[in-house]
């Protein structure tokens, strides 16, 4: 399933 | 990582040393808004709260480590410490801030990419983000005269969440799917929120003159 995509960004 | 976001976390993350700087060297931090840095704590501490639970980088663990260090501790400096709280000027620092986080609040649990607790709290984030700034520019136009430090300190403030823009039109260039209009707008309007304070700080150094907004 779609994975919630990491917060890369501060 | 592109050189447009780190332009923009370093920029960052000099605008909260110049800060730190004056109030820890200078002990003043007369013309700073203590509610804007209050409004950046609750920034900092709802967009970091998976800090413990997703692992992206050192760099980035690091990064959010000091920004919320740095942000308490100068909410800490301006409230607690005896020298540089003297400096506040309270009575001019008036801007009912936590009337700014309600629609923040509900525009989150009304508009986000998911309905999760972390999500809404990261959207409420930089939605709050987006107008944290507002007690301090207020503040701006009250007190007539601001300090080199205090002037540095908004204009980096205001430009890293432009090299932030400059990424986002990056990565939505160089990566498929990759569109998020929320932190967009949010980031836009943040920014935009600035440009009569460039615009004041750009003529103050061109006619190598003190920064003085209109008031």
């Amino acid at each position: 399933e779609e994975h919630a995509e990491t917060k890369d960004e501060l | 990582m592109n050189i447009f976001r780190l332009a923009g976390d370093m920029t960052h993350l000099a605008s909260v040393l110049v800060l730190l700087l004056k109030i820890h060297t200078i002990k003043s931090c007369a013309g700073v808004s203590l509610k804007t840095q209050e409004l950046y704590v609750i920034v900092f501490a709802t967009r970091y709260l998976d800090i413990f639970t997703s692992f992206v980088s050192i760099y980035n663990s690091l990064m959010k480590l000091i920004f919320l260090g740095s942000s308490f501790s100068i909410v800490w400096y301006m409230r607690y410490h005896k020298a540089v709280h003297r400096t506040y000027d309270r009575e001019q620092d008036t801007f009912r801030h936590w009337f700014l986080m309600l629609p923040c609040i509900l525009l989150a649990l009304l508009i986000h990419e998911k309905f999760t607790f972390f999500e809404v709290m990261w959207t409420f984030s930089l939605y709050l983000e987006a107008v944290a700034i507002l007690p301090q520019l207020v503040l701006l136009q009250r007190t007539r005269n601001i300090d080199n430090l205090t002037g540095q300190y908004i204009f980096l403030l205001g430009g890293y969440r432009g090299f932030y823009i400059l990424n986002w039109i990056y990565r939505y260039f160089t990566e498929p799917h990759y569109v998020h209009w929320i932190t967009w707008i949010s980031g836009l309007v943040q920014t935009l929120l600035y440009a009569d304070f460039f615009y004041y700080y750009f003529l103050s150094w061109k006619n190598n003159k003190k920064l003085q907004l209109p008031a």
